[in-house]
């Protein structure tokens, strides 16, 4: 994938341009150069988000600005704050209802006008949901804003959640929960609401597992690295997160920042956050639709797997390993940062992924002590239902729904291990959080550095304590649900490039296949003789 | 934390169609909007409440109730939310 930097050329008059290190990294701003989202790829080929519309869902839109008044979608656009078609932001004298504006530009703000930047998907269009602007959100603000015209809307993105004080364990609500199932099985004429969440803002004090939304299988969770491919000081980890894009860097470069449009027609060069890492991936998954209209949600976020690159992202606590597949994943950045060119040249190919089931592999009902030193170490062991309808033999998604109390659930670690070696941290340590009454209940840790394996076999689950003071706790539950396909879902896919991540897969899958065929050669041979 | 009660209700009809919840909404000097992903559920909205109170509006709620076009009437509990 080696492309020398001097060779590509982009003419783009609008005066950010230059400084949006994070669409065409040249090294502005100290950065390290190709350490970007390869959108000139996608670019040159032709991609730029043509037919796509993506729903801001945020605090309104200034679609009154020249770099967003082009592209902005009326007919989708809608104002659940007050109950109007107009969702432009509420003045304050600090600006601070710029943030949808601000993510707006990142996606669809227009190319070549001379005005601000230019967006990833520099031809879609996109709609306000204005919805975040109220001394409180209600379950049906979230719900009827996550199911706003779910034909027009293919994509929402969302840099928003339950607080990141490191302490908050909350999520989606009933009404949520069934807006975004409706989603994903009934938008876009049954492909499926593509929902992109910005994984959260809590640094290593928090635990991106235990926001509900970021660690939804429905969603599409972005974490973010800097312009020198470390991670920021305000990311979050968790095993749900799938991909990364950028954010700011940390050093006090003011053009380090994520370049964008700001209220009343200005423009900035200080977005940042996580917030600003989710519209990234919402302007490259628009791309990658202008590619494949016919891609599903979930063959957005196989193919978010398979193209995310390691690139330069690097930490030092969190390594990059492999998974049973070989898959390269790391807690902090999922599968890498989004290749906008390679992901549009394989959805230009894509054949949509065999059918979903779910198995609930195995459960554990009796309750067990957490030991204060040490760990509780649970197996359990399945064939994630062979042999009926719902088997699941190639992994998306596992969840282990798990209800325990701690005397500080702050110092709970939980780790899970898959059959195939695969080790998921499915919550680490969150300082600041003393709660010792209501622990979690049933709620659903995600991960996705599973993914494509066999879920066959033992699994193993891990919960000690971490932290200064003994502890006690008590799990009561841990249910294992597998989610996944029965058949290889890359075996009929065009492989273009022979070193990909999805040439390697498709390698496996004919190989698991043979020897399958042959085994059931020799049985049949041995039952004739 | 005590809860706070906003000026959303979650109501369902006995008899799904938006005509019928227009004017039920109407009458009790609500403003409508039909939930798509669910049957028979529309959110009510009422301007002259607060937007946050710490006490439900029981008034509110019981006349809603009372309509016998009204199954089910739920006023909505407000929780944080922040940017990122």
């Amino acid at each position: 994938g080696y492309r020398d930097i001097n060779e590509i050329d982009i003419n783009m008059n609008d005066p950010l341009f230059t400084k949006q290190w994070y669409l065409f990294n040249t090294g502005q701003a100290d950065g390290t150069p190709g350490l970007d989202l390869n959108v000139a790829e996608a670019w040159e080929l032709g991609y730029t988000g043509k037919g796509v519309t993506i729903g801001i869902m945020d605090d309104g839109i200034d679609y009154l600005h020249p770099d967003l008044a082009y592209n902005y979608n009326a007919d989708a656009s809608y104002d659940f704050s007050s109950n109007d078609p107009y969702p432009y932001p509420r003045y304050t004298d600090d600006w601070f209802n710029s943030h949808g504006t601000r993510c707006a530009g990142e996606v669809s703000a227009a190319a070549s006008n001379n005005i601000c930047g230019v967006g990833v998907a520099y031809n879609s269009k996109v709609a306000g949901i204005r919805m975040l602007d109220q001394p409180f959100m209600t379950d049906i603000i979230e719900a009827s804003s996550i199911s706003h015209m779910p034909q027009l809307i293919d994509i929402y993105s969302a840099s928003w959640g339950p607080t990141d004080n490191g302490k908050t364990v909350d999520g989606p609500r009933e009404l949520t929960l069934q807006a975004m199932a409706d989603g994903v099985n009934k938008g876009r004429g049954g492909k499926g609401s593509i929902y992109v969440w910005a994984s959260g803002d809590g640094g290593s004090y928090d635990d991106c597992n235990c926001d509900g939304y970021a660690s939804s299988m429905w969603t599409i969770s972005i974490n973010s690295a800097i312009n020198d491919g470390r991670t920021a000081l305000y990311d979050e980890s968790c095993s749900s997160t799938l991909a990364s894009t950028f954010s700011n860097g940390r050093k006090r470069n003011p053009e380090a920042g994520v370049a964008t449009t700001d209220l009343y027609g200005n423009c900035t060069l200080r977005h940042s956050g996580t917030s600003a890492a989710a519209p990234e991936a919402a302007g490259v998954f628009a791309l990658a639709l202008e590619a494949n209209l016919d891609l599903t949600w979930r063959d957005m976020q196989h193919l978010t797997v398979l193209t995310s690159k390691r690139n330069q992202l690097h930490d030092e606590v969190h390594q990059w390993r492999r998974n049973g597949v070989g898959l390269e994943f790391n807690h902090l950045f999922g599968y890498g940062v989004l290749d906008a060119g390679a992901m549009v040249k394989m959805a230009k190919d894509w054949k949509t992924v065999p059918e979903r089931f779910h198995c609930v592999g195995g459960s554990v009902q009796n309750p067990e002590k957490i030991p204060p030193t040490g760990k509780l170490v649970l197996t359990l062991k399945t064939n994630a239902c062979e042999g009926k309808e719902n088997f699941v033999r190639y992994l998306e998604h596992v969840q282990a729904v798990i209800t325990v109390n701690a005397t500080r659930r702050g110092d709970l670690n939980i780790n899970m291990t898959s059959p195939m070696g695969t080790k998921s941290i499915l919550l680490s340590r969150r300082p600041r959080d003393d709660d010792s009454k209501v622990g979690f209940d049933k709620w659903p840790f995600m991960t996705t550095h599973t993914w494509g394996e066999d879920a066959r076999g033992t699994w193993t689950l891990e919960l000690g304590f971490v932290g200064s003071a003994p502890q006690k706790g008590l799990l009561k539950e841990w249910t294992l649900m597998l989610h996944g396909t029965q058949s290889a879902p890359y075996i009929d896919q065009v492989v273009r490039d022979y070193q990909s991540k999805l040439a390697m897969s498709k390698k496996q899958e004919l190989e698991e296949e043979l020897d399958e065929a042959v085994e059931r050669s020799l049985q049949s041979i041995l039952r004739k003789n | 934390e005590r809860p706070v009660f906003t000026n959303h209700f979650l109501v369902e009809l006995h008899k799904d169609g938006e005509e019928e919840a227009r004017q039920v909404a109407a009458e009790h000097g609500f403003g409508v909007r039909k939930l798509p992903f669910a049957e028979g559920l529309y959110h009510f909205y009422h301007n002259g409440l607060a937007k946050a109170k710490r006490r439900r509006s029981l008034h509110h709620k019981r006349q809603l109730e009372r309509d016998p076009r009204i199954k089910m009437a739920l006023q909505q509990e407000g929780f944080d939310r922040k940017k990122r």
